[in-house]
């Protein structure tokens, strides 16, 4: 499947304000991994999958998009995704991370390193779905 | 200043159905 995520949304500029679930508040640019546990822990609705990078292309419909292709959950569903080069994406234990990590920092001034294949990102799904 | 829920910023790569 493929989904078309929205362009590139206003939270991924450095220094919007996050609100972890336990009501804390963060720069974008400060989140760590354990926020994003911890707040899928205290989550009533959502928990965190590990989304493994399998594959990344450059999209056949426009030269600013990437299909990045992910093995989600334990298990291992494939899903590919449509974005934006500079969309960023959070790696466990690493941080913001995108195809083009110079078009990130030079657009949301988002401190981000380069995904790569192999790289496991934080993604979401619902708690009751089996 | 607008503050965003940290579930904004995770993408839903989660399938409608996994069986």
């Amino acid at each position: 499947s493929t989904v078309l995520p929205p362009s590139l949304p206003p939270y991924f500029i450095r220094g919007s304000i996050i609100q972890l679930a336990d009501g804390e508040l963060k720069r974008v640019e400060d989140l760590k991994t354990e926020d994003f546990i911890q707040s899928a822990e205290i989550s009533s609705e959502l928990k965190i999958d590990s989304s493994t990078v399998e594959r990344i292309e450059r999209s056949h419909t426009s030269p600013n998009f990437a299909v990045v292709q992910f093995s989600v959950g334990e298990h291992r569903t494939q899903v590919s995704v449509e974005v934006l080069l500079e969309y960023p994406f959070f790696v466990f234990g690493q941080g913001w991370s995108s195809c083009c990590p110079d078009r990130t920092t030079q657009l949301l001034e988002l401190p981000c390193t380069k995904l790569s294949v192999g790289d496991v990102c934080i993604s979401l799904t619902l708690k009751n779905l089996k | 200043v607008p503050v965003f829920p940290w579930h904004s910023l995770v993408p839903f790569l989660a399938p409608t159905q996994s069986d």
